[in-house]
């Protein structure tokens, strides 16, 4: 990019921050979090335990997913069910130190990643919007 | 971004063609919609009518909100609704010869934008993702 030195060249300044992160925990049940992910909008979540710690991502396709029956769609199973049984566990995360090119390599395939500090606490996110943002002002400097 | 000119300039190289877009038309019921959306694992697609012509965008938040009641989920109105009394018709368009800085700047606040050729027909999407791609081939040069 020609402005390279002009772009924050970590995480960081992009992050938005974990108090300003809607998130579940994997105790609750799917219809709890079928409210969360609804009521805010937003089609996927980070999962984070009691001890602020990250554990995986929930979706709204994912809880779908689940209670699709063969035959209908099992509404009850939403209060049988928890998040730990549906999340995904198994997502890319950055720490508040990479470098922003290891970050959009990871974008290029999520819409978001989880970044933690160096204790292994959740920190935030980092969207594709955020980057977006940066690469349409580049383009209209 | 200093490789400027190495990047084309139109959207059109970038889209991903109607043939490959999950979609649904406006008279189809919330179930049909939802099924298609938990099937593909979209999180929101077009909406098309039966001369494919695009006449909005469906989510699977759309359609939560709209079968969320003051007391349960009422899971019936899957049934009675339909496409065309939930999607958002709002939405933002691309021609296929619009500039890419044009897209760049819709992209930044939509996941994806729907392109119409010239006679107005659905041509295809453009994507965050196609133009993610294009930036971190362009950092890893
Ligand atoms: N309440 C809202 N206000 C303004 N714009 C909104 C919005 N909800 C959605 N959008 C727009 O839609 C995009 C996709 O949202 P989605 O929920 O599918 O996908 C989101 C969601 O899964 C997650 N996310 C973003 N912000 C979050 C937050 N504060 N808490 C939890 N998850 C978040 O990161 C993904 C990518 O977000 P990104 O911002 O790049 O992209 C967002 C943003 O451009
Ligand atoms: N089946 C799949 N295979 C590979 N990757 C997948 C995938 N489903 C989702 N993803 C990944 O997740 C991102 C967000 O998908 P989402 O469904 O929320 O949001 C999507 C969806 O609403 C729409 N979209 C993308 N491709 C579509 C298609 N072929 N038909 C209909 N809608 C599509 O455009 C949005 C942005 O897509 P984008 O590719 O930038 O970003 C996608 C892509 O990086």
């Amino acid at each position: 990019l020609k402005d390279k030195e002009a772009i924050p060249m970590t995480v960081k300044p992009f992050l938005i921050s974990a108090d300003k992160v809607a998130h579940v925990q994997p105790e609750n049940y799917l219809d709890h979090a079928l409210l969360v992910l609804t009521k805010t909008g937003y089609s996927a979540i980070p999962v984070l335990d009691t001890s602020y710690k990250l554990q995986g991502l929930i979706s709204i396709t994912m809880i779908m997913d689940a209670i699709l029956g063969l035959e209908r769609i099992e509404f009850e199973r939403l209060e049988t069910m928890k998040v730990e049984d549906v999340m995904n566990r198994n997502i890319p995360r950055l720490r508040l130190t990479d470098s922003l090119t290891k970050a959009i390599g990871l974008i290029v395939n999520h819409p978001f990643v989880c970044v933690e500090n160096d204790d292994g606490y959740f920190a935030g996110i980092f969207t594709r919007r955020e980057i977006l943002k940066q690469l349409n002002k580049q383009l209209h400097k």
